[in-house]
């Protein structure tokens, strides 16, 4: 049950996908689980689909977290997020909006196979675990391998790389099912969300160029309020930006891509902190930290879902 | 211990170079001994001004330090020791149960 699992530490991915089982069968009002296919190490990939069933037209939201396997703190928050959302919904009446007229599709663990290798043997592992035929070194950078300006400044063609880009565009199974998972459903999904560590920041497109998307306005506003109602928190300050000009530039990411292929309102998340414990956030900066975010990620798509055509 | 200790005495320093000459110093080094560049993702993205934080390991952190101090190079330690941050990051009911 919702209270028996505890959200404010990490859960390996068994923990993690029991937990999703066990909404599906416990919340089916709100909550549909299934899987967009497998990972390269044979791992499914599961979704939750969150919001109140309809026959109409809803409009979705995606949201995923792990692209990067040791970013654990994504994760916490895609958990903490689905469990805010079942826990509020009949008292909060944010949240009972967004979930009565939007679908929230939330992937916890986008990297399962680098997520488990985190667990399991390298806490500091970036990269898919796919295999390359004619070097030693395995993995894709996950946030590298999209279709646009694919492998372009940011990225790189060497397989022993960080930011490795694969040998093509959606080499990684899981970088291609959600790709095609996004493409058959971009007429209803109108937001994508991914969340990262570290930096403290909320970035929109683009990330591969130095120029000013079509729909600024509308972005840059909820951008400025999402780190304002974020800083209204606990204080914690978080820079916004076009990702090329906020963090770097970088080719091939989900965020671009997302954008690029309809979804008008991109952005990534770089959750805590600045460094002081930078991938090692202790567990007990779990809750201050997802607190703040969820309050973020509703203005987000409340700001959407009002005041954005 | 967690990951069989295996990060017992590996440090986390920060680094941001002042000139490109450092910059490029560091690069070097970074590229040299395959280090874990926390931030940025890329070794490319080194420039002046830009804030590194990387992890090194126990048995090249000394040398490496040497080689900052040599060159002038201003450094912080962010991260002592990462395996006790790596512990000492884990709630108590964490570390219950793993026990």
């Amino acid at each position: 049950s919702l209270p028996e699992y505890n959200y404010e530490v990490y859960h390996s991915l068994e923990e993690i996908q029991s937990w999703m089982h066990h909404l599906n069968k416990t919340h089916s009002s709100l909550i549909h689980m299934f899987s967009l296919g497998r990972s390269y190490e044979g791992r499914s990939l599961f979704i939750l689909k969150l919001g109140r069933r309809s026959q109409a037209y809803k409009r979705a939201v995606w949201i995923d977290c792990g692209v990067h396997a040791r970013e654990w703190i994504g994760p916490a928050f895609c958990q903490w997020f689905v469990r805010e959302a079942l826990l509020t919904y009949r008292t909060d009446p944010a949240m009972k909006k967004l979930l009565n007229h939007m679908y929230f599709y939330i992937m916890p663990v986008f990297n399962v196979d680098g997520y488990h290798f985190s667990w399991t043997h390298d806490r500091f592992w970036r990269k898919t675990r796919s295999r390359n035929s004619k070097f030693h070194c395995r993995g894709v950078d996950a946030n590298r391998n999209w279709k646009v300006k694919w492998c372009d400044e940011g990225a790189s063609i060497h397989p022993c790389d960080d930011t490795y880009c694969g040998p093509f565009p959606e080499s990684e199974p899981e970088v291609k099912a959600v790709a095609n998972f996004l493409r058959k459903h971009r007429k209803y999904i109108k937001a994508y969300l991914s969340f990262h560590a570290y930096a403290q920041m909320l970035l929109y497109p683009y990330s591969y160029k130095y120029a000013t998307i079509p729909n600024f306005s509308c972005v840059e506003s909820a951008a400025y309020k999402a780190v304002k109602a974020l800083r209204s928190v606990h204080g914690i300050r978080y820079r916004y930006g076009p990702a090329s000009r906020t963090l770097y530039v970088s080719s091939g990411s989900s965020m671009d891509w997302a954008y690029k292929n309809g979804i008008p309102y991109a952005f990534a998340f770089e959750l805590r902190d600045t460094g002081h414990f930078g991938f090692l956030l202790p567990e007990m900066l779990i809750r201050p930290t997802c607190t703040e975010t969820m309050l973020a990620v509703k203005n987000i798509t409340m700001h959407l879902l009002k005041k954005c055509p | 211990h967690l990951y069989n200790n295996r990060y017992a005495g590996d440090k986390v320093i920060r680094l941001t170079p002042k000139t490109e000459k450092e910059a490029y110093a560091l690069k070097k080094i970074y590229h040299q001994l395959k280090v874990d560049l926390w931030q940025p993702s890329s070794i490319v993205h080194v420039s002046e001004g830009t804030v590194t934080d990387v992890h090194i390991p126990q048995n090249s952190s000394q040398a490496l330090l040497a080689f900052f101090q040599e060159a002038n190079i201003k450094y912080k330690i962010l991260i002592e020791d990462l395996q006790k941050t790596l512990e000492n990051g884990r709630s108590l009911q964490t570390q219950r149960n793993r026990r």
